[in-house]
């Protein structure tokens, strides 16, 4: 769940604002201005498959699978988030109504290895 | 962009387009939108900020959990707030006009419906009635169905609001609806427009809030 930087490849979160003036878009949307398009990026080495799971005890029982099956031929763990927060959001539909809604899961916070 | 590599080399711009349109598609994926809406005539800015201070007012005295609570919250709900279009039939009668249009393969629940009016005198006489009208100019004399009626009570000029539930239960199933409310004076010959102001700058409007259940999540949850 490490936000990704310039010297590791290794999966992470990859941040990046959309503003909806820059699509046009903020002549209906009302609230927010834009929002996290966040997603997950980078590489899932075996040896760090399960990590950061849910709790620690997921990625240590992924690791033992790991090494009592020798999965090194098959199987890979990807990069993928781990935790993601709704948003809120107050429109104009094409009847000029005005719609409050949160959209579910809609924003990554943290990424990690499957 | 998960699948791919990260590209160093890329122009900035190529990345920046992509995740532009996926985040258009990803907002009216969610919104249950065919495309982004065009709308058919602007709000002025002080009814929008005099709706929205009603919808946080409504928002407060939201009832904290109930029964089935994460039930509830699986179910993606709304609040909307529609502005009336408004039509003098006669001196003593005034027609408000809202239009509703939803996603299609959506079952909307509505939870709470108010109407909210800008009175001129604190003991005004009015019937309201409630009518689901065919299409969205159907006026006065066009088809429609009697939803329910009703004598307003009211205590005091100013805004206030009045409940629509249960005439409105039913509203919400199908896509495109027109709901027409009609106010009449009571008490011989005085004037609508003497007890209420519907003008453009006290445009009367409606706030609700529905839930949306998918099919197949019903039939999961049974």
């Amino acid at each position: 769940s490490l936000r990704c930087s310039q010297n590791s490849n290794l999966c992470c979160r990859k941040d990046f604002y959309v503003d909806f003036r820059d699509i046009g878009w903020n002549d209906w949307i009302i609230k927010p201005e834009g929002y996290q398009i966040n997603y997950c990026v980078g590489q899932c080495p075996l040896h760090v498959a399960g990590s950061p799971g849910m709790a620690s005890s997921f990625h240590t029982a992924v690791f033992n699978l790991v090494k009592a099956n020798n999965m090194q031929a098959s199987g890979h763990s990807c990069c993928v988030p781990t935790r993601r927060r709704p948003l809120s959001v107050l429109y104009f539909d094409r009847n000029s109504n005005i719609v409050k809604t949160d959209i579910p899961d809609m924003i990554v916070d943290a990424c990690g290895c499957s | 962009a998960a699948a791919e590599p990260r590209c160093p080399s890329c122009p900035a711009g190529a990345e920046r387009w992509l995740l532009e349109e996926v985040a258009k598609k990803q907002l009216l994926e969610k919104l249950r939108l065919r495309d982004r809406p065009r709308l058919a005539h602007a709000v002025p800015r002080a009814a929008v900020a005099r709706a929205l201070r009603r919808l946080q007012a409504g928002g407060a005295r939201r009832s904290p959990g109930g029964p089935g609570e994460e039930e509830e919250e699986e179910e993606q709900s709304y609040e909307i707030i529609s502005f009336a279009e408004t039509d003098l039939t006669s001196p003593s009668s005034l027609g408000l006009q809202f239009q509703f249009s939803q996603a299609q393969d959506q079952d909307l629940r509505i939870l709470q419906a108010q109407l909210w009016l800008y009175l001129r005198v604190p003991r005004a006489s009015l019937t309201l009635r409630i009518f689901l009208a065919a299409e969205a100019g159907a006026g006065a004399g066009g088809n429609r169905t009697l939803l329910g009626e009703r004598q307003l009570s009211t205590t005091g000029s100013g805004w206030r609001s009045f409940p629509l539930l249960p005439a409105l239960q039913s509203f919400f199933s199908g896509q495109s609806r027109t709901l027409r409310l009609e106010l009449e004076s009571r008490g011989g010959g005085s004037d609508v427009s003497a007890q209420l102001n519907a003008s453009w700058s006290h445009q009367p409007f409606l706030v609700a809030k529905v839930k949306v259940r998918e099919p197949e999540h019903r039939v999961a949850k049974r």
